[in-house]
């Protein structure tokens, strides 16, 4: 689940648009 | 006045900043009786979706998709906080939990928090509110905290800090256009961003108190 991934994560998966992969 | 090329730069963040917040059917538990359990849940939950939507504003900012990919890392990483302690900002100026900001004040009060945390964010809120910004004052004081050159792992400074004069100077014209009365206002929003830095110091501090208690 995302309450899981670090900030960081959060930020890079938001950034290549595939957020709820 | 601004200029053709600023007035349109300040449609486009607008447009970006409207489209991207938060969805209503998240706010609207915000009121929700919750667990403690379940309360720590949904605030963890708010706060990634904070961070997507965040992120998915900076993405339209002018410029910023010309920056190095790992730079806007560093910038988003290291402004996160920042801009989620000014949007609930926002949220708690100008009312836009359809009043139910008491409930959710009272809520953050007894959530377990450390209150030495809560009243400085709310002195925060307070002394953001007493400036009366406009939307677009939030949302390019939002461009100008994410843009902010001297965050940590950040390799191509000077790229950043023109991007982020753009918006200041923008900014600084809209300050002296709705404030023509106040001519400190300008400098007072900056004043404030000094205060926002020190939340970003503490946030840790205080989720961390919080998972303990």
């Amino acid at each position: 689940p995302a309450s899981n991934l670090g900030l960081e994560d959060i930020i890079r998966k938001a950034l290549m648009g595939n957020f709820d992969d | 006045e601004l200029t053709q090329d600023e007035i349109q730069l300040l449609q486009y963040v607008m447009e970006s900043y409207n489209k991207n917040r938060m969805p209503q059917d998240l706010t609207s538990k915000l009121i929700e009786n919750l667990s403690t359990d379940d309360n720590f849940i949904f605030l963890t939950t708010m706060a990634t979706s904070h961070v997507q939507i965040l992120v998915e504003f900076t993405k339209k900012i002018p410029g910023f998709q010309t920056l190095d990919h790992e730079d806007q890392i560093a910038l988003l990483k290291g402004s996160a906080v920042e801009a989620m302690f000014l949007r609930s900002a926002e949220l708690f100026n100008k009312k836009l939990l359809d009043s139910h900001t008491d409930v959710l004040e009272e809520r953050i009060w007894n959530s377990g928090i450390s209150h030495d945390y809560i009243n400085p964010m709310f002195s925060f809120y307070k002394s953001v509110g007493e400036l009366k910004m406009t939307e677009e004052e939030y949302a390019l004081l939002t461009a100008v905290v994410i843009l902010t050159p001297d965050r940590q792992f950040l390799k191509d400074k000077e790229s950043v800090e023109k991007l982020q004069e753009s918006f200041l100077h923008i900014l600084e014209k809209l300050c002296k256009q709705h404030h023509p009365n106040n001519p400190q206002h300008f400098a007072r929003l900056l004043g404030r961003l000094t205060e926002l830095r020190t939340f970003s110091h503490h946030h840790t501090d205080m989720v961390m108190s919080w998972r303990v208690s």
